[in-house]
């Protein structure tokens, strides 16, 4: 966060316009690892006492003080004998996550030297609740756990929720702990945003998939870390990691895992797996290792540093010895070497930051579409920073494994980075407008997300409507609303009947005909995505609704670009004479029929008066 | 195949809390897992109760009280809880 929140345009201190007294009385509600109340990214100076409308406690534990910044605790995972049972983040992500959403302003942050800058969130005068549901004792975090969470943060009248959690695939609402937390804190007027997953980048991974979540996969910034190695005939390789440790460019010998095994086949000592790398074979050498996953083996068994491989080297980590990360064409590089020498050597240098202003990159892990559950509605919805991002850490957890060292801020990557920044976000936006709905924040930042042309297979399925952009979603002039009553019938198209539509909805409805025909696509989302039989001719339509948020009396003229879809707009020329006003509009979209090679196609419908440009991505994907 | 005496936590969902002012959410749930297991003493088996902000609990129970709780007319949902991870 010491560059993220410049990348995304949300500059620092009066440089970005903002409502102190209202973002003062925001409440973000963080479902995660607890917290570290004593890191200055949680003080409460300066912060008066918590807001009015506050109906949580601090249940934090025996030690655990809330002040008026962190004002709330809770704690779900279970009582275990011997460990102190507290709201203490134990795990370092939950302080992590809630200092990227809403800590306060640090200034000279850095990780050794790394990523220096002024440590903020998102919205650093508005107030955390922590409602830990993770801890190492239960290797996660339990599920009953998270659904109490939600019942509680709803009641004690958060605003908003970040959660950077989720199972291993996506699942149907009703067993879906998540979707079914969200669906009770939209009813409540509580925007949900959860990370999208870490399994990209193969496609329809993503494992937040209910509309009524606001889902978030994860880019890069304009700043990386790069860590060099030099190998004994001058040639220098690039590689990724988080290296503060300094060997002063002392070169040693290398040795490959594969030749440092007395006791496992070659591809195991390849990999460095567990027991496989024999110590008197690599003590005090750099190990080569095929991939990044078990590179603390060599470190163990007394390697000086560890050169590995990764197909998907585009984020740095931190390792608790020298490790530099490659991509496999520069790993092969160091392995064509040391086939040339007979006593190959290497130095591993300390990472160095590199800045280059550029648009944002997906991240490969970040969890892809199409939806797994309801193909029709895009999943992501939108991307911000995930990659390398600093933020308040916890000193009682070491920053990787093995690692001897405290810090109170880390590096860490991933959407569970990325979700928080929306969150912030979410929570900016609702300072301007504290009556507008979640889904009416939603689109407001959907609508207004930076596009992304991307190299990458299938952008809409990774990027969902595009990067976020703060200021822009301030003003978004229109937004495509969907409240209970509109899920309602969403859930009765998705045949949700009888006794679960009524206990869901807690109203004695059930669907009525129409309800039952309603179509997923026809939900009223800020993206519009249909999935059609492949190689056949297509004719898809998408019927939604606007509501004016920009000026009175304004006329809205809708543009299709990119085209490769034939797309027809009616009517094409939207009136709106008052604030809140509301106007209908179709989409039909057609085609010729979809094949491999071209299993998707895009446009992006603009609503413009000239001033406002409400941008929707239009993707039609084929049933492979 | 799952030895049936065995027991895990299950989520039962119950949906939106209803708007009786008179109901009360925790002797509700008593009252199912009552019934469900047979057992006057329930403490062993509750994990936790959904209260506030939507109606449900978590509790200790075998395959086959979960099919009968699934067919419950106010049920909306039974399902195993799990770990999650952390992205």
């Amino acid at each position: 966060t010491t560059a993220s929140w410049d990348f995304v345009g949300l500059k620092r201190g009066k440089r970005a316009k903002r409502n102190p007294s209202i973002e003062s009385d925001t409440i973000i509600g963080v479902i995660d690892s607890g917290i570290y109340p004593l890191s200055d990214s949680f003080s409460d100076r300066g912060f008066g006492p918590p807001p009015k409308k506050w109906k949580g406690v601090c249940h934090g534990g025996k030690h655990f003080p809330c002040n008026n910044k962190v004002i709330g605790a809770r704690n779900y995972t279970p009582k275990i004998k011997g460990i102190p049972h507290s709201v203490m983040d134990n795990m370092g992500h939950g302080s992590h996550t809630a200092s990227t959403a809403a800590g306060n302003a640090v200034k000279d942050v850095s990780f050794y030297g790394l990523a220096n800058g002024t440590a903020r969130g998102g919205v650093p005068a508005a107030r955390i609740a922590v409602y830990k549901v993770c801890d190492p004792g239960i290797k996660g975090c339990t599920s009953d756990g998270i659904l109490s969470a939600f019942d509680d943060a709803i009641a004690d009248n958060v605003d908003l929720i970040t959660i950077s959690i989720g199972d291993e695939k996506g699942l149907r609402f009703e067993e879906d702990t998540i979707a079914i937390g969200a669906f009770h804190a939209m009813v409540k007027g509580i925007l949900t945003v959860n990370s999208a997953g870490n399994n990209g980048p193969e496609l329809s991974t993503v494992t937040s998939v209910a509309p009524w979540i606001f889902t978030v996969g994860a880019s890069d910034t304009n700043r990386a870390f790069v860590t060099k190695a030099v190998l004994g005939d001058g040639k220098t390789v690039v590689g990724r990691s988080v290296n503060t440790f300094d060997l002063k460019g002392t070169k040693y010998p290398i040795v490959y895992g594969k030749s440092a095994s007395s006791n496992c086949d070659s591809a195991s000592a390849g990999l460095c797996s567990p027991g496989c790398l024999d110590r008197k074979l690599v003590r005090g050498k750099i190990v080569l290792c095929d991939s990044a996953q078990n590179v603390e083996e060599a470190k163990y068994m007394g390697a000086i540093a560890s050169i590995a491989r990764s197909s998907l080297a585009d984020a740095a980590y931190v390792f608790s010895f020298p490790v530099s990360v490659l991509s496999a064409p520069a790993y092969n590089d160091v392995l064509s070497y040391m086939n040339s020498t007979k006593n190959p050597i290497a130095a591993v240098l300390k990472s160095e930051t590199i800045f280059n202003q550029k648009v944002p990159v997906i991240a490969s892990y970040s969890s892809r579409g199409p939806n797994p559950i309801i193909p029709d509605i895009l999943k992501p919805d939108i991307t911000a920073p995930g990659s390398e991002i600093i933020a308040a850490y916890s000193p009682t957890v070491p920053p990787s494994i093995s690692d001897t060292r405290h810090v109170k801020y880390s590096i860490l990557s991933g959407t569970s980075m990325s979700c928080p920044h929306v969150a912030g976000v979410a929570a900016y936006v609702k300072s301007f407008h504290p009556r507008w709905s979640p889904s009416m924040i939603q689109s407001a930042i959907m609508t207004t997300a930076w596009a992304v042309n991307a190299s990458t297979l299938m952008p809409e399925f990774a990027y969902g409507a595009g990067h976020v952009n703060p200021l822009a979603a301030v003003h978004p002039g229109l937004v495509y609303e969907a409240n209970k009553s509109d899920h309602i019938a969403f859930l009765c198209g998705l045949s949700y009947t009888g006794k679960n539509l009524r206990l869901i909805s807690g109203e004695s409805c059930s669907c009525t005909k129409a309800q039952s025909k309603f179509l997923p696509r026809d939900l009223n989302y800020p993206s519009m995505t249909a999935k059609v039989p492949a190689r056949k001719p297509f004719k898809v339509t998408f019927r939604r609704t606007v509501t004016n948020v920009g000026t009175s009396n304004t006329t809205y003229k809708a543009k299709v670009v990119g085209s490769k879809l034939d797309v027809k707009v009616i009517p094409n020329v939207l009136s709106l004479k008052s604030m809140h006003d509301k106007k209908s509009f179709k989409v039909t979209v057609s085609g010729k029929g979809l094949r491999a090679g071209k299993l998707v196609v895009s446009s992006q419908l603009i609503w413009s008066d000239g001033f406002h440009f409400v941008r929707s991505p239009i993707v039609v994907y084929a049933a492979n | 195949a799952k030895n049936d005496q065995e027991k895990q936590v299950y989520i039962v969902y119950m949906g939106a809390l209803p708007a009786r002012v008179d109901y009360m959410p925790m002797s509700h749930h008593t009252s199912i897992l009552r019934e469900v297991t047979g057992e006057s003493s329930i403490e062993s088996r509750l994990v936790r109760n959904y209260k506030r902000s939507f109606n449900g609990f978590a509790a200790w129970l075998t395959e086959s009280e979960r099919q009968i709780l699934t067919n419950m007319e106010n049920i909306v949902s039974v399902f195993p809880s799990k770990t999650l991870k952390l992205q």
